[in-house]
């Protein structure tokens, strides 16, 4: 699961400050595919990063799988980062240097775990990049790009998998494989989702949506497909 | 107006080459709203690149106003582009070191241009950007930044707006705003807008669809709204 109490975010002080998060309450029991909605600037992005321990809270706590993420010093959080977190990122964050096979194997390699073959091709093909692996970033199109990105987070199978407008540069079609196969991660392997997208009809994939505005949760919905 | 003929793009060669833009015939009259459509890596940003010159095509030609962009030197295409263009790119291309401000009002100061004061803040004011103009790009959300480009494209009142997916990263109200300016600078200023999409409710604003598959052009639509 993942838990947060009273998580508050400001950025910067003076002119330029910002309460990015209000003392946010949530709970994400494991296995649910929660959909994170809300304005432009309403506090998503802080919100995902925060809750996977990719920056930290000004107040409140974080807690993944029972671990509090206060307790841990930068290293130990990195750790717990890559054997437990996957992030697709907002802006994709892909090593210009690595083509897309090597920026997807990435998080697998740096831990010095090894890639499930079978598990790799299933992913690569459900997301079309099949001939595209040889390619660097600069080399793909802007939703080539996120779905490497995509595939990156999903080819460890972590327990959490966070996800960051995943469908904002994808049609249609690549859009429903990619939340089809969050949908089937959470389903199938228990996998815990928390995704922030604007679009109602990726929202309609999960099992709730929680509605930000101004850094707090000003509403829920469940079952939105129902 | 906006012409291209035979526009050919290939990227690379040997093994990773890939044809972008295979032989396509596009005109857009001026004062015409268009929207580009099709599936991720369809060509859709190639082609948007090609007609601003920012990119070279392989074969075919481009005219931008009646000019045929061949005969330019790299100079010449700059100096054209800053007169008469401006584009709102899919990977927003903000200044890192500018604050928002900075970064909206680059084209006229490289232009040594001076910026209409009323004509900036109706635009900060249609895009919600009033509060964050002191932000840097790293200070601002994603859908904050895509605004901030979005206002540089617009400032200087270009003959033809380019636009890559302009309310990817934005809420509903925020992207209904955007589409709705683009829909005046059409009406009220004779401005030519090409803007790339994947949401239909988008391209309702256009006045004319033209859809692309593997770098062609395979069908078109007239008044989607009507
Ligand atoms: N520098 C490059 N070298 C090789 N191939 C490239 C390069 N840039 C783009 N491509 C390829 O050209 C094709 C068209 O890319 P383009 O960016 O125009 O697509 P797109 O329609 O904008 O896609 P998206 O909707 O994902 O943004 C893609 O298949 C992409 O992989
Ligand atoms: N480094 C920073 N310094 C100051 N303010 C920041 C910083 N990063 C973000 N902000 C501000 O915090 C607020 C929340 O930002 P956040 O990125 O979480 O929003 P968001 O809901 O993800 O928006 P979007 O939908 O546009 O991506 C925004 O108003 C933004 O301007
Ligand atoms: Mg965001
Ligand atoms: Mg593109």
């Amino acid at each position: 699961a993942v838990v947060t109490r009273s998580a508050t975010r400001v950025y910067g002080v003076g002119d330029t400050a910002v309460l990015a998060l209000d003392a946010v309450d949530l709970t994400v029991p494991t296995g649910q595919f929660l959909a994170v909605m809300g304005p432009s600037g309403s506090g998503k992005s802080t919100l995902l990063h925060c809750l996977a321990g990719l920056d930290r809270l000004t107040s409140g706590s974080v807690e993944l799988g029972g671990t509090a993420l206060e307790d841990l010093g930068d290293k130990e959080l990195t750790h717990l980062r890559r054997r437990e977190v996957g992030f697709i990122f907002q802006s994709y964050n892909l090593v210009p240097t690595l083509d897309a096979r090597e920026n997807i194997t990435l998080p697998l390699d740096l831990a010095g775990r090894t890639v499930d073959g079978a598990w790799f091709d299933r992913i690569v093909a459900t997301l079309g990049l099949g001939d595209r692996l040889d390619h660097r970033p600069s080399q793909l199109s802007g939703g080539q790009q996120q779905r490497v990105a995509a595939a990156r987070a999903l080819v460890s199978r972590p327990t959490v998998v966070f996800a960051d407008e995943p469908t904002g540069a994808l049609d249609s079609t690549s859009g429903a494989e990619l939340l089809s196969f969050l949908r089937q991660a959470a389903d199938e392997f228990g996998q815990t989702i928390v995704m922030v997208t604007h679009d109602p009809a990726a929202a309609s994939y999960a099992d709730r949506i929680v509605f930000l505005a101004d850094g707090r949760i000003v509403s829920e919905m469940l079952d939105p497909d129902a």
